[in-house]
């Protein structure tokens, strides 16, 4: 009965936090290394 | 509004003008430098001069923006819907920052008030167009235009910049604030991108993980307990539309997250959680009520002989953050209350209870919830006082024969299956992680069973144990104990009620429950 | 024993709010910075495709496995990301230096022939960007910074 909360597309077993990469209510997967935003030296912004 | 003759002209002219020059290669290269020039620019055209004048500034440019995304939006379907959201959030984006370098730069440096008062003033106009246009358009109404701005403006906000952390935490007091006013109650239309913008990584990060002292806790679960409110409605009925599936299974993933990332959040806040959440909602119930303190080794509740009176954590009060003893109302009956704990008369109190916990004859509406939870919480949380006044430790004697276990066995004999089934719920929500209440609650249900003197009441103790064990995972520890002892020790015959084998699929369900449990 | 409660007024007026917006639901990219090439547009892949992020896929030693091309094309296509971070961080591992004013990448196979506070000659290997391609060049002279 219910839902089975471990298809709901998180990683549960992590061991690390989940919010950093949470991709949202709607997401069926986490946010990738290219969805993050990271503060990189402004000289690798080339576009 | 009655805009001076030529506000929107002119509004219109320099917001495009900003958005070419925040495009522009120049304004790539030093934004600042092309920021300060624009802001020359406003107070040319006399923008800055007055506190109203701004405050219309931006109802018009957020104005414009949004019809601006109107237009787009019927064509942000297929294969071209990632180019128009771009074109959307070109002018979009560029509006944001415009809003976060006046919020940075507006007043001194360092004085934290001109920034705060500004992004609140714009936070709150955002919200009044977003409330206005959501009563105009009804049905046509277009969430993007808004969600694109306040996630933007966020993140903008949230730059590591030594003036942006300075703000931080107002900077979440007021986002708090206007998600609150257009929680989903208020802006059914904007209710995905409300829990969108709610459980963004870097919302979720700044307001459960990184502000310091956990000050944003509280915030962020007042705005669970407006989705919970939101929703109550909707889940109380069985048969969930695809709307509100939806908008279900967001917010389990939202508290699967908490449960992982934050489960003392969960903790500290289940009480007021529960309060809200339908008592048909199981398995959302069970998923915060299996929180517990990441510091704490559950022992395994299957493990044979597990003596839970001999666990340390039980005697630790769990922190409950919730003000459940305000929340019994009337006064008059709170203070009747008190005086039947303390002096165990008059016995009228008890005959009264009912009265004061029913609300109507409506059914499935009869009971005051609240109070409810509260007066059991209230009456467990005053009977481990007293029985640790004696000093001695709340078990299966020591509970038994006082004021408080009189109000629990007149509420378990006196209330119809409704109530007792609340009443049994408020009880089992108590069930948790091992402490002082999961171990007098646990107690104060088996030996309301031991002590029932009808089986209608043992079977519905029964109930409601079971139906939170065989919805999918997780469990709360509480609740696996409880059902446990209450199969496996003979002074309760568990076995030999008639409810167990009133038909061979149940009887089948218990043995099956029991051979896991066992 | 609580039974349906029938909805009020109010709350179908707010389901039907609702119900609306549910068919123009937030899109993943709507709450992310616009990304010039590769936004976050979940697409349907086979389903024998992996369908989540491997494991440990955001970590230096994932990157350090990628071919020098992949990382290239990381580091250009997916700009102010992690994923350009950890490109950049995995390329460094294997010798390449980030060029500020040519913004590019180069990589120094022996040697400098001369070596200064401001400069250095040798051979080089550089990424062109524009040409998608890595040239040797001999004698090659570079102003640059270390970027660490």
């Amino acid at each position: 009965l219910g839902q089975d909360l471990t298809a709901l597309g998180l990683n549960l077993n992590s061991p690390d936090n989940l919010y950093p990469t949470f991709g949202g209510p709607w997401a069926e997967t986490p946010c990738r290394a290219q969805d993050i935003d990271f503060s990189v030296p402004p000289e690798y912004i080339i576009n | 509004y009655d805009d001076p003759p030529g506000l929107l002209e002119k509004t219109e002219y320099l917001l495009r003008e900003w958005v070419n020059i925040y495009h522009s290669p120049q304004g790539a290269k030093d934004p600042n430098k092309a920021f300060s020039m624009f802001v020359h620019q406003m107070n040319c055209h006399g923008i800055l001069k007055t506190d109203d004048l701004i405050t219309r500034f931006f109802r018009l440019s957020t104005q414009m923006v949004v019809e601006l995304c109107y237009r787009f939006l019927p064509d942000c379907t297929g294969t071209g819907a990632t180019n128009t959201r771009n074109k959307m959030f070109h002018t979009v984006d560029a509006y944001v920052k415009l809003i976060s370098l006046l919020v940075k730069h507006s007043g001194e440096a360092n004085n934290s008030a001109t920034k705060i008062n500004l992004l609140n003033k714009v936070l709150g106009i955002v919200a009044g167009v977003l409330q206005q246009d959501h009563e105009t358009h009804q049905t046509d109404f277009q969430q993007l235009p808004y969600q694109r701005i306040f996630i933007m403006l966020f993140l903008e906000l949230n730059a590591r910049e030594p003036i942006l952390e300075a703000i931080n935490f107002q900077l979440l007091t007021a986002y708090f604030h206007t998600l609150h006013i257009l929680r989903p109650a208020k802006s059914p239309g904007f209710a995905y991108a409300w829990l969108e913008l709610v459980s963004h990584r870097l919302f979720l990060g700044r307001m459960l993980g990184l502000t310091p002292q956990q000050k944003g806790w509280y915030m962020y679960a007042q705005l669970l307990i407006d989705l919970f409110k939101y929703l109550a409605p909707f889940l109380r009925n069985a048969e969930l539309a695809k709307p509100v599936t939806v908008l279900y299974k967001g917010t389990l993933r939202v508290l699967l997250v908490l449960l992982h990332d934050f489960p003392e959040f969960l903790c500290d806040y289940h009480y007021g959680f529960c309060d809200v959440i339908p008592p048909n909602c199981i398995q959302m119930r069970n998923l915060i009520l299996s929180a517990f303190p990441r510091n704490m080794r559950l022992p395994d509740p299957f493990t044979p002989n597990l003596k839970v009176d001999m666990l340390a954590e039980i005697s630790n009060e769990p922190r409950v953050l919730t003000e459940f003893a305000l929340m019994i109302q009337p006064a008059s009956f709170k203070k009747d209350l008190d005086h039947y704990l303390k002096a165990r008369t008059p016995v009228t109190f008890l005959s009264d209870l009912r009265s004061n916990l029913q609300i109507s004859n409506e059914p499935g509406l009869r009971y005051n919830i609240p109070l409810m939870n509260a007066l059991v919480l209230y009456v467990g949380h005053e009977a481990i006082t007293y029985i640790r006044k004696k000093g001695l430790s709340p078990n299966m004697t020591t509970i038994a024969h006082s004021a408080h276990m009189d109000i629990f066995q007149n509420l378990a004999v006196d209330l119809d299956t409704e109530g007792r089934y609340l009443f049994l719920n408020a009880i089992a929500n108590q069930l948790r992680y091992p402490n002082s209440h999961t171990h007098y609650f646990s107690c104060t249900l088996l030996y309301l069973f031991a002590e029932a003197n009808t089986e209608a009441i043992q079977e519905q103790i029964t109930r409601v144990l079971l139906e939170r064990l065989i919805v999918n995972r997780p469990h709360p520890w509480g609740l696996l104990i409880t059902f446990i002892e209450l199969i496996k020790n003979p002074t309760y015959k568990f076995w030999n009620h008639e409810f167990v084998h009133c038909a061979p699929e149940i009887e089948k369900l218990f043995e099956s429950v029991a051979r896991s449990c066992m | 024993p609580l039974g349906p409660v029938p909805l009020q007024k109010e709350h179908q007026c707010q389901f039907q709010m609702m119900e609306s917006a549910y068919y123009h639901m937030p899109h993943p990219a709507d709450s992310e910075r616009v990304r010039h090439y590769l936004p976050r547009t979940p697409c349907q892949t086979p389903v024998y495709y992996h369908q989540t992020p491997l494991p440990h896929s955001d970590t230096l030693e994932f990157f350090q496995r990628l071919s020098t091309e992949t990382l290239f094309f990381i580091f250009y296509y997916m700009e102010g990301s992690k994923a350009q971070y950890l490109a950049a961080k995995a390329l460094k591992k294997q010798s390449w230096r980030f060029h500020t004013k040519y913004m590019m990448w180069f990589q120094r196979h022996e040697e400098p022939k001369l070596i200064n506070e401001e400069y250095e000659q040798g051979t080089y290997i550089y990424f062109d960007y524009e040409k998608w391609g890595q040239r040797k060049k001999e004698g090659f002279t570079f102003e640059y910074k270390y970027l660490e």
